[in-house]
Protein backbone atom coordinates (compact mmCIF):
# COMPACT_ATOMS: atom_id res chain seq x y z
CA UNK A 1 0.00 0.00 0.00
CA UNK A 2 1.50 3.36 -0.60
CA UNK A 3 0.99 6.55 0.92
CA UNK A 4 -1.46 8.36 -1.06
CA UNK A 5 -3.99 5.12 -0.85
CA UNK A 6 -3.38 5.11 2.68
CA UNK A 7 -3.99 8.93 2.79
CA UNK A 8 -6.99 8.47 0.88
CA UNK A 9 -8.36 5.75 3.53
CA UNK A 10 -7.53 7.88 6.55
CA UNK A 11 -9.39 10.81 5.02
CA UNK A 12 -12.37 9.08 4.14
CA UNK A 13 -12.64 7.42 7.70
CA UNK A 14 -12.24 10.97 9.01
CA UNK A 15 -15.39 12.78 7.33
CA UNK A 16 -17.32 9.45 8.33
CA UNK A 17 -16.16 10.39 11.97
CA UNK A 18 -16.36 14.00 11.36
CA UNK A 19 -20.30 13.35 10.31
CA UNK A 20 -20.67 10.86 13.24
CA UNK A 21 -19.44 13.53 15.96
CA UNK A 22 -21.82 16.07 14.47
CA UNK A 23 -24.64 13.81 14.82
CA UNK A 24 -23.52 11.61 17.42
CA UNK A 25 -22.51 14.08 19.98
CA UNK A 26 -24.52 17.33 19.00
CA UNK A 27 -27.32 15.07 17.91
CA UNK A 28 -27.62 17.62 14.57
CA UNK A 29 -27.80 16.20 10.65
CA UNK A 30 -28.53 20.03 9.43
CA UNK A 31 -27.60 20.28 6.26
CA UNK A 32 -27.05 16.35 5.41
CA UNK A 33 -28.57 14.85 2.68
CA UNK A 34 -30.18 11.72 3.85
CA UNK A 35 -30.49 10.68 0.05
CA UNK A 36 -26.37 10.80 -0.61
CA UNK A 37 -25.91 9.03 3.33
CA UNK A 38 -28.33 5.87 1.73
CA UNK A 39 -27.13 5.76 -1.42
CA UNK A 40 -23.80 5.36 0.39
CA UNK A 41 -25.31 2.38 1.91
CA UNK A 42 -25.87 1.16 -0.82
CA UNK A 43 -22.71 1.61 -2.51
CA UNK A 44 -20.77 -0.62 0.10
CA UNK A 45 -23.60 -3.32 0.23
CA UNK A 46 -22.90 -3.78 -3.47
CA UNK A 47 -19.53 -3.15 -3.62
CA UNK A 48 -18.62 -5.91 -0.17
CA UNK A 49 -20.83 -8.47 -0.92
CA UNK A 50 -17.82 -10.60 -0.50
CA UNK A 51 -16.13 -9.26 2.31
CA UNK A 52 -16.42 -12.77 4.32
CA UNK A 53 -15.58 -14.95 1.04
CA UNK A 54 -12.75 -12.81 -0.21
CA UNK A 55 -9.94 -12.07 2.14
CA UNK A 56 -7.67 -9.52 1.18
CA UNK A 57 -6.48 -8.09 4.40
CA UNK A 58 -7.09 -7.63 7.76
CA UNK A 59 -6.88 -3.79 7.26
CA UNK A 60 -9.27 -3.92 4.15
CA UNK A 61 -12.26 -6.23 6.19
CA UNK A 62 -11.89 -3.93 8.71
CA UNK A 63 -12.08 -0.71 7.26
CA UNK A 64 -15.01 -2.32 4.81
CA UNK A 65 -16.66 -3.13 7.89
CA UNK A 66 -16.60 0.45 9.61
CA UNK A 67 -17.66 1.86 6.23
CA UNK A 68 -20.75 -0.86 6.01
CA UNK A 69 -21.28 -0.01 10.03
CA UNK A 70 -21.27 3.75 9.98
CA UNK A 71 -23.27 3.96 6.72
CA UNK A 72 -25.82 2.49 7.97
CA UNK A 73 -25.90 3.76 11.68
CA UNK A 74 -25.55 7.12 10.04
CA UNK A 75 -28.86 6.42 7.59
CA UNK A 76 -30.47 4.97 10.88
CA UNK A 77 -30.05 7.87 12.86
CA UNK A 78 -31.33 10.27 10.60
CA UNK A 79 -34.31 8.56 10.11
CA UNK A 80 -35.20 6.84 13.56
CA UNK A 81 -33.54 8.83 16.41
CA UNK A 82 -35.95 10.93 17.89
CA UNK A 83 -33.61 14.30 18.20
CA UNK A 84 -31.55 14.10 15.00
CA UNK A 85 -34.29 13.61 12.58
CA UNK A 86 -35.96 17.03 13.94
CA UNK A 87 -32.90 18.18 12.47
CA UNK A 88 -33.03 16.95 8.93
CA UNK A 89 -33.69 19.12 6.04
CA UNK A 90 -36.28 17.33 4.41
CA UNK A 91 -38.09 20.03 2.32
CA UNK A 92 -34.51 20.54 0.66
CA UNK A 93 -33.34 17.28 0.17
CA UNK A 94 -35.42 16.48 -2.44
CA UNK A 95 -33.29 14.47 -5.15
CA UNK A 96 -35.09 11.10 -6.33
CA UNK A 97 -32.91 8.40 -5.86
CA UNK A 98 -34.25 5.80 -8.57
CA UNK A 99 -32.65 9.15 -10.99
CA UNK A 100 -29.04 7.81 -9.73
CA UNK A 101 -29.90 4.25 -9.10
CA UNK A 102 -31.13 3.50 -12.28
CA UNK A 103 -29.23 4.93 -14.53
CA UNK A 104 -25.92 3.30 -12.83
CA UNK A 105 -27.55 -0.18 -12.88
CA UNK A 106 -28.03 -0.41 -16.33
CA UNK A 107 -24.47 0.81 -16.92
CA UNK A 108 -23.67 -1.81 -14.75
CA UNK A 109 -25.46 -3.75 -16.46
CA UNK A 110 -23.93 -2.96 -20.02
CA UNK A 111 -20.03 -1.91 -19.13
CA UNK A 112 -18.37 -4.00 -16.78
CA UNK A 113 -15.43 -6.63 -17.23
CA UNK A 114 -17.52 -9.79 -16.38
CA UNK A 115 -21.10 -10.71 -16.41
CA UNK A 116 -21.19 -12.41 -13.26
CA UNK A 117 -23.56 -11.20 -10.36
CA UNK A 118 -20.42 -10.31 -7.83
CA UNK A 119 -18.75 -8.30 -10.88
CA UNK A 120 -21.95 -6.46 -12.20
CA UNK A 121 -22.61 -5.59 -8.63
CA UNK A 122 -19.14 -4.27 -7.97
CA UNK A 123 -19.39 -1.91 -10.81
CA UNK A 124 -22.81 -0.81 -9.98
CA UNK A 125 -21.28 0.29 -6.86
CA UNK A 126 -18.36 2.24 -8.36
CA UNK A 127 -21.17 4.02 -10.84
CA UNK A 128 -23.26 4.53 -7.99
CA UNK A 129 -20.26 5.74 -5.63
CA UNK A 130 -18.89 8.47 -8.56
CA UNK A 131 -22.78 9.95 -8.19
CA UNK A 132 -23.85 9.47 -4.91
CA UNK A 133 -22.72 13.16 -3.33
CA UNK A 134 -24.90 14.92 -5.81
CA UNK A 135 -28.18 14.95 -3.76
CA UNK A 136 -25.85 16.55 -0.92
CA UNK A 137 -24.08 19.09 -3.42
CA UNK A 138 -27.54 19.94 -4.34
CA UNK A 139 -28.78 20.38 -0.52
CA UNK A 140 -25.58 22.64 0.24
CA UNK A 141 -26.61 24.56 -2.76
CA UNK A 142 -29.93 25.19 -1.41
CA UNK A 143 -28.45 25.55 2.10
CA UNK A 144 -27.72 29.35 3.48
CA UNK A 145 -26.06 28.19 6.32
CA UNK A 146 -23.40 25.86 6.06
CA UNK A 147 -22.09 24.98 9.31
CA UNK A 148 -18.12 23.89 9.78
CA UNK A 149 -18.68 20.14 10.21
CA UNK A 150 -21.23 19.72 7.01
CA UNK A 151 -18.51 21.66 4.87
CA UNK A 152 -15.35 19.76 6.35
CA UNK A 153 -17.25 16.47 6.31
CA UNK A 154 -17.90 17.25 1.99
CA UNK A 155 -14.46 18.08 1.78
CA UNK A 156 -12.73 15.18 3.49
CA UNK A 157 -15.07 12.74 1.50
CA UNK A 158 -13.28 14.98 -1.96
CA UNK A 159 -10.36 14.92 -0.67
CA UNK A 160 -10.19 11.33 0.27
CA UNK A 161 -11.17 10.73 -4.17
CA UNK A 162 -8.34 13.13 -5.33
CA UNK A 163 -6.13 10.79 -3.26
CA UNK A 164 -7.06 8.07 -4.69
CA UNK A 165 -6.53 9.12 -7.66
CA UNK A 166 -2.92 10.02 -6.83
CA UNK A 167 -3.05 6.46 -5.82
CA UNK A 168 -3.72 5.03 -9.40
CA UNK A 169 -1.14 6.86 -10.87
CA UNK A 170 1.30 5.88 -8.31
CA UNK A 171 0.38 2.38 -9.15
CA UNK A 172 0.28 2.81 -12.78
CA UNK A 173 3.56 3.29 -12.62
CA UNK A 174 5.18 1.20 -10.38
CA UNK A 175 2.77 -1.75 -10.89
CA UNK A 176 2.97 -3.98 -14.27
CA UNK A 177 -0.52 -4.49 -15.71
CA UNK A 178 -2.12 -2.13 -13.54
CA UNK A 179 -5.02 -0.74 -16.09
CA UNK A 180 -8.65 -0.70 -14.66
CA UNK A 181 -10.73 1.97 -16.83
CA UNK A 182 -13.65 1.59 -15.20
CA UNK A 183 -12.73 2.24 -12.06
CA UNK A 184 -10.30 5.31 -13.01
CA UNK A 185 -12.84 6.63 -14.97
CA UNK A 186 -15.92 6.98 -12.97
CA UNK A 187 -13.11 7.81 -9.91
CA UNK A 188 -12.27 10.93 -11.72
CA UNK A 189 -15.97 12.13 -12.87
CA UNK A 190 -16.67 11.31 -9.18
CA UNK A 191 -13.33 13.66 -8.07
CA UNK A 192 -14.55 16.47 -10.50
CA UNK A 193 -18.43 16.53 -9.27
CA UNK A 194 -15.95 17.84 -5.87
CA UNK A 195 -14.25 21.22 -8.40
CA UNK A 196 -17.16 23.47 -7.72
CA UNK A 197 -17.30 22.75 -3.81
CA UNK A 198 -13.75 22.81 -3.48
CA UNK A 199 -13.24 26.17 -5.05
CA UNK A 200 -15.52 27.93 -2.95
CA UNK A 201 -14.46 26.06 -0.01
CA UNK A 202 -10.99 27.46 -0.48
CA UNK A 203 -11.94 30.70 -1.47
CA UNK A 204 -14.09 31.04 2.14
CA UNK A 205 -11.29 29.49 3.87
CA UNK A 206 -8.61 32.44 2.14
CA UNK A 207 -11.02 34.68 2.84
CA UNK A 208 -11.76 34.36 6.10
CA UNK A 209 -15.48 34.03 5.56
CA UNK A 210 -17.99 31.62 6.03
CA UNK A 211 -18.84 28.85 3.20
CA UNK A 212 -21.76 29.69 1.13
CA UNK A 213 -22.10 27.84 -2.59
CA UNK A 214 -23.86 30.25 -4.68
CA UNK A 215 -27.33 29.42 -6.19
CA UNK B 1 -10.39 -16.61 -12.53
CA UNK B 2 -11.32 -13.16 -10.80
CA UNK B 3 -11.91 -10.34 -13.35
CA UNK B 4 -8.86 -7.91 -12.90
CA UNK B 5 -10.53 -5.72 -10.78
CA UNK B 6 -9.29 -3.41 -8.06
CA UNK B 7 -9.93 -5.93 -5.60
CA UNK B 8 -7.36 -4.64 -2.96
CA UNK B 9 -9.17 -1.16 -2.48
CA UNK B 10 -11.64 0.15 -0.70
Amino acid sequence: MNIFRLAGDMTHLASVLVLLLKIHTIKSCAGISLKTQELYALVFASRYLDIFTHYVSFYNTVMKLIFLGSAFSIVWYIRRHKLVRRSYDKDHDTFRHYFIVLPCLILALLIHEKFTFRVVMWTFSLYLEAVAILPQLVLLQRTRNIDNLTGQYVFLLGAYRALYILNWVYRYFTEPHYVHWITWISGLIQTLLYADFFYYYFQSWKNNVKLELPA
Amino acid sequence: AEPSVVKDEL
